[in-house]
């Protein structure tokens, strides 16, 4: 199994 | 108060067919310059963000910012209602308990009238940054749509690899390997069966394709779709509309 990121990881909250 | 009157109700059908598996309570945030959503799917691991731009409706009024709080199963039921060609308007007050929607056939002897009660949604927006991705393919959506389906009966993800003149779809899993390779070709006749690669530098990342697939549901919004990718950065899956958008985004699998 490959790990997988969240997209909070890249984007920030507003 | 919104008051939107879209000519063809398909429209909003599409869009929240291509997007009620993914999210299931969100906000429609409705001010003067059109209707926009923005929603993350419960494992936080892809994004949804639309755009309905004023210019798609005619008339468009909304003086305030309005946020719709909508449950997608219950706006579906109520769009199930709803012929593709029929005439939607959509109206809610400023501080509104429910969201009115009026469907009107073509011939204007028959029209629908239904209330969604809404609710409170508390919802993180994300800041998305514009980005020079490394690679950019533009294909035909019904073509994405059968790789990711073919390729998910294998694997659970897909490792996307974008060169000069050909993208790459390839996986692997217990039954064995498969992969499709598209060559940039352009079809002067029939446009939109064209596959078109911008590259900065050749990129490979890898993806859950369980996401794809769900992406792939809004397929009927445009006959072609933009994939953006640059390494460590999410997937954008762009699907045009006349006037306005459904992009998706979605995080890369990792150690690869």
């Amino acid at each position: 199994r490959i790990p997988q990121k969240q997209i909070n990881d890249y984007y920030k909250k507003k | 108060m919104l008051e939107a009157r879209l000519e063809q109700a398909g429209v909003l059908k599409k869009v929240v067919e291509a997007i009620k598996d993914l999210v299931q309570d969100c906000n429609f945030d409705c001010n003067d310059s059109g209707i926009a959503l923005q929603a993350m799917d419960n494992s936080h691991v892809a994004l949804v963000s639309m755009s309905l731009s004023h210019e798609g409706f005619s008339p468009y009024r909304c003086d305030r910012n309005i946020a719709l709080g909508i449950n997608l199963n219950s706006l579906t039921k109520v769009l199930r209602a709803a012929q593709n060609e029929d005439i939607l308007t959509l109206k809610a007050a400023d501080s509104p308990d429910s969201l009115n929607l009026v469907f009107e056939n073509t011939e204007r002897d028959r029209s629908s009238e239904y209330d969604i009660k809404l609710m409170d949604i508390d919802q993180e927006h994300l800041g998305i940054p514009d980005t020079d991705y490394s690679a950019t393919v533009v294909l035909p959506s019904a073509e994405f749509q059968r790789i990711c389906r073919d390729l998910s009966q294998l694997s659970e993800s897909v490792t996307i690899e974008a060169s000069k003149s050909s993208v790459k779809f390839s996986c692997s899993g217990d039954i064995g390997n498969g992969s499709v390779n598209l060559r940039q070709h352009q079809d002067l006749e029939k446009p939109d069966q064209s596959t078109s690669i911008e590259l900065v530098e050749p990129v490979s990342l890898t993806f859950s394709l369980k996401y794809l697939v769900n992406f792939c549901k809004a397929s009927a919004l445009s006959p072609t779709v933009k994939l953006s990718l640059s390494t460590d950065v999410p997937l954008l899956v762009e699907y045009k509309m006349e006037a306005g958008y459904v992009r998706f985004y979605l995080a890369p699998k990792i150690g690869d």
